[in-house]
């Protein structure tokens, strides 16, 4: 599969749906600062979901499962 | 498999449903019949019974939807988002909705096949939250398999058992055993296909594919359908054509071709349009020689091959695979050439071959390519 450049775009819908599926939170304060970004943090747990080799980083392999068609049930466990 | 936790489930065996409206994509007929099927999955393997209601309020309330349709979580228009439901509780608890955006069908892969689409979400509406393992039904992502022959995968029966007991009717039911996702690191698993594609190797056994990629040094695996939308469920044989960048599935007496994962216009064709002798049913096992742009098909049990010419669409040569490739007195079950080396799988092992004199190289191990 060819390897796209990941654009600004990207990182929106990436960002949505991570919020989305893997409670992506907003981090406020002083730590938010420090250490792994969330969204860092949460790539690699959708990443490790889904079998992708666990870069942190938005790839083209993880923009291209982020895109193919699911259920909305978010992926980490929200009961309520 | 994973469940919702905190004890989200029924505390009843006999459920109710309701399907409050109806998507236009469909014959009302076939919306019912792919709902009522679609609860059969998780019936047959508990003891869960699935009444329906036509009126008032039943503990799975079933509907269609576009966009904001009443609950917090509003749909998203065509693709991404199919479906939602929610995890087992009073009030809107076990309520499955549907995106009417979508293009919802009966059996066809041209669209989504509302029965996988709702046996997933009625696995949510039961307390089934989802799974990491590809091939379960609770696995996120949307991948086709044919509804006639579906059977409900070991980690999802596992999953609604640990909820809710086994069916203990008849247990002696001689139901289709849930196929077991094999593992391809057991040498002694036969491969139905092995081909490579843009720099990889792909592996393919029932309706899984593994490949290994230079960036990780452990398989991947995935479903044929979910890296190649549109291809058969399983395959017989495979090969790559690198000068057409094409890759090439056989099932049966038909074959598809595929630029990446992209379908190429035009397939599947048929053997005898692809140019083959029309008595072929099956081919066994592929590999294209990049040196002459041959293409060995091998055919009759694996015991034969011929070569075929993909430009000129027509059959070289008839022989056996023993005159050939010294050594080789079974039936070979998967091919392949890679860095001009050539791989011809037969039983638990794979013999290197010197193609143009057919000297038997090495004798390797099936998982020998495979990084296990």
């Amino acid at each position: 599969v060819p390897v796209s450049k990941i654009t600004e775009e990207d990182d929106i819908f990436a960002e949505v749906y991570l919020k989305k599926f893997f409670n992506l939170t907003e981090e406020k304060g002083p730590s938010a600062r420090r250490g792994i970004s969330p969204m860092s943090k949460k790539l690699s747990e959708m990443q490790k979901f889904f079998g992708l080799r666990i870069t942190g980083t938005l790839d083209a392999d993880t923009l291209e499962v982020m895109k193919k068609p699911r259920c909305g049930v978010p992926d980490e466990k929200v009961a309520r | 498999f994973s469940t919702f936790g905190n004890n989200l489930k029924w505390n009843k065996k006999s459920l109710t449903y309701r399907i409050v409206n109806y998507t236009p994509d469909m014959p009302r007929a076939q919306v019912d019949d792919s709902i009522s099927r679609a609860f059969q999955v998780w019936a047959r393997v508990t003891q869960l019974t699935f009444r329906r209601l036509n009126s008032g309020t039943a503990d799975i309330m079933i509907s269609f939807g576009r966009r904001a349709h009443g609950d917090y979580y509003p749909f998203d228009g065509p693709g991404n988002t199919l479906a939602h439901a929610f995890a087992p509780s009073s009030g809107i608890g076990g309520d499955a909705h549907f995106d009417d955006d979508e293009n919802f069908t009966f059996q066809s892969s041209r669209g989504f096949v509302l029965f996988l689409v709702a046996a997933h979400e009625f696995g949510h509406s039961l307390g089934l939250a989802h799974s990491n393992v590809p091939g379960a039904l609770m696995y996120p992502l949307y991948s086709y398999r044919n509804p006639d022959t579906f059977v409900l995968p070991q980690d999802d029966v596992r999953g609604i058992q640990s909820l809710y007991g086994r069916n203990r009717e008849d247990p002696m039911i001689d139901e289709p055993k849930p196929p077991i996702t094999p593992d391809i690191c057991d040498s002694s698993l036969e491969l139905d296909a092995v081909t490579t594609m843009q720099g990889e190797m792909f592996f393919f056994k029932d309706g899984y594919v593994w490949h290994n990629n230079s960036q990780s040094n452990t398989p991947q695996k995935s479903l044929i359908t979910s890296f190649w939308p549109g291809a058969p469920t399983s395959i017989d044989a495979a090969y790559e054509n690198p000068m057409t960048d094409r890759v090439f599935f056989f099932k049966g007496s038909k074959v598809w071709a595929f630029s990446g994962n992209k379908a190429v216009q035009g397939y599947p064709k048929s053997l005898s349009e692809f140019g083959l002798p029309r008595f072929l049913r099956k081919i066994d096992a592929a590999l294209h020689d990049a040196q002459t742009g041959k293409t060995f098909l091998f055919i009759l049990g694996g015991r034969y091959y011929l070569t075929y010419d993909e430009n000129r669409k027509t059959v070289e040569s008839f022989s056996w695979v023993s005159q050939t490739f010294n050594g080789m007195s079974n039936k070979v079950t998967a091919a392949v050439q890679s860095r001009g080396s050539t791989f011809i799988y037969s039983g638990d092992y794979m013999y290197m071959y010197d193609l143009g004199s057919g000297r038997l190289l090495r004798v390797l191990k099936n998982t020998y390519l495979l990084g296990c």
